[in-house]
């Protein structure tokens, strides 16, 4: 494994551990989305299925077990938790997520790597991430005062993304046979989402002016 | 058997 890669999972899981603690410490989940934590539990529960197929390391294991049960868990105390709940900001989050899955469902009908049940749902996965994110921009860019939690939080998910490009472009030049179309693709469109949203991100900030995203 | 394709990342 490569720096980039360790450091692309590594900052996923510190942003995962930054919303756990918002969440368990303070009680709070304002200023996130609520939809786009439903599209990350859906997006790994698709992608992780090989865990019951393939065996890849004991790192890969654990990691993909943090990531399912931090995700489910994450969306459990969004809906469930009777303090919790109460923070969510559901009037703003308005983002109409589930149509994001049918358009993702159907390109990976059409485009992955094999045409199996398995592999239909990691390129349906790979989908669905990359577009996961737009509910909570579309929350961040309506709520006023960001908290810096929230702010974290995207901030390592887009480092996490953009790590995963090195990775990809160091794993291409160092490994044979390392071409994977769907994962990069999908990945850099990803990456282009917060590379975009994070451009207005720091204007608006340098600027001292509140979040307008262009429509 | 068909092969599987293997992920190894995450």
């Amino acid at each position: 494994m490569n720096i980039f890669r360790l450091a692309g999972d590594m900052t996923h899981l510190f942003s995962v551990l930054v919303l756990l603690l918002k969440i368990h410490t303070i009680k709070s989940c304002a200023g996130i989305s609520l939809k786009t934590q439903e599209l990350y539990a859906i997006v790994f529960t698709t992608r992780y299925l090989d865990l019951f197929t393939t065996y890849i390391s004991l790192y890969n294991t654990i990691m993909k077990l943090i990531f399912l049960g931090s995700s489910i868990s994450i969306v459990w105390y969004m809906r469930h938790h009777k303090v919790v709940r109460r923070s969510y900001d559901k009037d703003q989050d308005t983002f109409r997520h589930y149509l994001l899955m049918l358009p993702c469902l159907l390109l990976a009908l059409l485009i992955n790597e094999k045409f199996t049940f398995l592999e239909v749902m990691w390129a349906f996965s790979l989908y669905l991430e990359a577009v996961a994110i737009l509910p909570q921009l579309v929350l961040l860019q309506r709520t006023r005062n960001i908290d810096n939690l929230t702010g974290q939080y995207v901030l390592l998910l887009g480092a996490y993304r953009a790590l995963y490009v090195l990775n990809w472009i160091y794993r291409y030049f160092t490994e044979e046979n390392y071409v994977h179309w769907i994962t990069w693709v999908s990945g850099i469109v990803q990456t282009l989402l917060y590379a975009d949203f994070f451009y207005y991100y720091f204007q608006s900030w340098k600027n001292n002016v509140k979040l307008q995203l262009p429509a | 058997e068909e092969d599987a394709v293997q992920h190894d990342e995450l």
